[in-house]
């Protein structure tokens, strides 16, 4: 048996919005811990991993570990009928090939009932061991995201370097070139407009804009976007979930040859 | 010419 009660229903919707771009299917694992997710591109080039903690919840219950086979696009259908302000509860049992969500209005005056069907997914694991960074860098997320769509429209890869001066982000396509300079700036009226480089080495690395875009779609989630370099790894770009959890996006770099 | 790598090479199947 498994019942998650979310008061603030419409974070749940902002979660699946965020993956689904990258990801068709899903499996979500459920245990003591938490919600999670572990999922990789069709190309295996970026992986997405999700924790949702159980005392994030209202009320979590999960008697076993249990694993369910998910159609994202077809949860975000069902997720779209939930009013913004509504409380959802998403319930599972053993065995059953459906899961169901229920959406409560906060008046308690409409109640909402929706199954959907399970799928088997044969989801291949990666196991991700704790690394040192050579460069962490902190900024809003709202400008990542206006960034990688800028540069986007110029070229199809972004140069991340990180130095003392700060972060710069560059491309170049048919068109021209573009270089945007990010300065460390703790000096703002609220920390969420803070950009900060923790550098230890400086680092630069090649990325496919076309999923740094796709991991924008999580900038709802969060005000700051975490980026990790690193030469050794592919990056990763987290969004923290206020006292939940977080998404992490994995990319492998592009190398010359 | 630029190639893209894929996660196989950096993180280890489970």
């Amino acid at each position: 048996m498994l019942e998650l009660r979310l008061v603030q229903g419409s974070l749940l919707k902002k979660v699946v919005d965020a993956i689904r771009d990258l990801v068709n299917d899903a499996s979500f694992d459920c245990s003591a811990t938490g919600f999670s997710l572990q999922a990789m591109d069709s190309s295996h080039v970026a992986l997405v991993a999700l924790l949702l903690r159980s005392e994030g919840f209202d009320h979590y219950r999960c008697d076993r570990n249990i694993s369910m086979g998910m159609n994202l696009n077809n949860m975000a259908k069902m997720l779209r009928c939930a009013g913004n302000d509504d409380i959802i509860t998403f319930k599972g049992d053993d065995g059953s090939d459906t899961v169901s969500f229920m959406f409560e209005s906060p008046t308690q005056d409409k109640i909402s009932d929706f199954e959907m069907k399970l799928m088997d997914i044969d989801s291949e694991r990666l196991g991700i061991p704790e690394a040192k960074y050579q460069a962490i860098v902190r900024m809003p997320s709202t400008e990542f995201a206006r960034i990688c769509k800028d540069l986007g429209s110029i070229g199809d890869t972004v140069v991340i370097s990180v130095t003392k001066e700060g972060v710069k982000f560059s491309t170049r396509g048919d068109i021209g070139s573009a270089n945007i300079v990010c300065r460390q700036n703790t000096d703002v009226d609220k920390p969420e407009q803070a950009t900060t480089v923790e550098m230890n080495d400086p680092v630069s690395l090649t990325f496919a804009l076309r999923y740094m875009n796709s991991f924008t779609k999580a900038t709802p989630l969060s005000n700051q976007v975490t980026i990790s370099l690193s030469s050794e790894l592919p990056v990763v770009v987290e969004y923290k979930i206020a006292e939940m959890g977080y998404v992490r996006f994995y990319l492998a770099p592009k190398i010359e040859e | 010419d630029i190639f893209q790598e894929v996660l196989a090479g950096y993180f280890d199947s489970k």
